[in-house]
């Protein structure tokens, strides 16, 4: 059995604790921060037998790769009047970071 | 040296720890949530020699096993007034999963 | 790759963190409890190359080692009228519990 410790965007969380389950995985989720820039995040932790592990990298990696987005940001037109005009601008989101750690016992009580 | 690391039901933890300090162990809790449920449960992170990983594991599995115990529930009588009995119902309650993992160095500072 | 689990005491995390990313090392912070004392620390996991290990846990000693500081707490005077004077006493802060696991793999999503 392997210990997988995934440290994930809080943006991403549901989804892939909903693919996660529905894949039949057990996972456990903690409440996290980064140590550099202190904003939340979520740390999860998943016990995978062996032979699964690569079904749950691969659907870790499909749910939570970095990808763009684009948000639009309100921003102020420089002129007579008042005025503000929505702005397309692009936003680098999610990405994970994991370790997969080895389980010598595993046990239900 | 092992890292015990249990997850087990909120309801448990208290008397959990109480008696694992009580032995001589020690350890840190941390909050955290079921991947499936979404409801809250605690995450135990247990350091322990070798030659005590079996009497800690004897005592988790002691506090925590799996159980049923009688809860009563007030459900309403079917008739021309409006009144109430208390029914004993059968709930399941407690449970742990438990990981071990090797630890290859330990220091206090 | 190895991951460190480092429990250290609220009071140095801060400054801990600080010299963690200023040395370009990664690390993720989790709020937890003493199962003794049942106060609260921090819980860090910090995922390090071999090569570094040795670095960082060199860093963790220096910030986080026990040390005795001076606090004044404000006593009584026995005596006719009602007056507190502040005593210097000595206590011991700061130490850290250090868990170094071995990392099978690490990926970047
Ligand atoms: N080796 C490791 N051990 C344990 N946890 C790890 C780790 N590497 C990453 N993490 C966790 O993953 C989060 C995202 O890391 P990522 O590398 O994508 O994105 C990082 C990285 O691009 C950058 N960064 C992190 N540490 C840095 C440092 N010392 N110097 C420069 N940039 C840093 O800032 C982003 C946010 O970092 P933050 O710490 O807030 O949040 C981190 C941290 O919680
Ligand atoms: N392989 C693993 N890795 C990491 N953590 C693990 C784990 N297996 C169990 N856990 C942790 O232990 C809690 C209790 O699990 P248990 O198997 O007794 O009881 C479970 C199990 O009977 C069932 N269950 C969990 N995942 C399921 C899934 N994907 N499909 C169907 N049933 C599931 O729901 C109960 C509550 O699950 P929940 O996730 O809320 O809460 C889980 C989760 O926090
Ligand atoms: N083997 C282990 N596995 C997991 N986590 C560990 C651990 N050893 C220490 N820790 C963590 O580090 C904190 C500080 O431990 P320290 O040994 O410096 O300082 C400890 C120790 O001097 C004493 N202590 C702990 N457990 C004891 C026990 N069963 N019997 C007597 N004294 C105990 O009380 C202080 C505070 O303990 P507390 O539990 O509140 O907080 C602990 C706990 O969160």
């Amino acid at each position: 059995m392997k210990m997988v410790v995934a440290i994930v965007q809080d943006k991403d969380v549901s989804k892939l604790l909903e693919r996660i389950t529905q894949a039949g995985f057990g996972a456990t989720k903690l409440a996290s921060s980064g140590g550099f820039l202190r904003s939340g995040n979520t740390t999860l932790l998943i016990g995978v037998e062996e032979e699964k592990l690569e079904a749950l990298l691969e659907l870790i990696r499909d749910t939570c790769k970095q990808r763009t987005e684009m948000l639009t940001q309100v921003q102020p037109i420089i002129g007579p009047i008042d005025a503000h005009v929505p702005v397309p601008i692009e936003v680098t989101v999610g990405g994970a970071t994991v370790f997969v750690l080895d389980v010598v016992q595993f046990l239900k009580v």
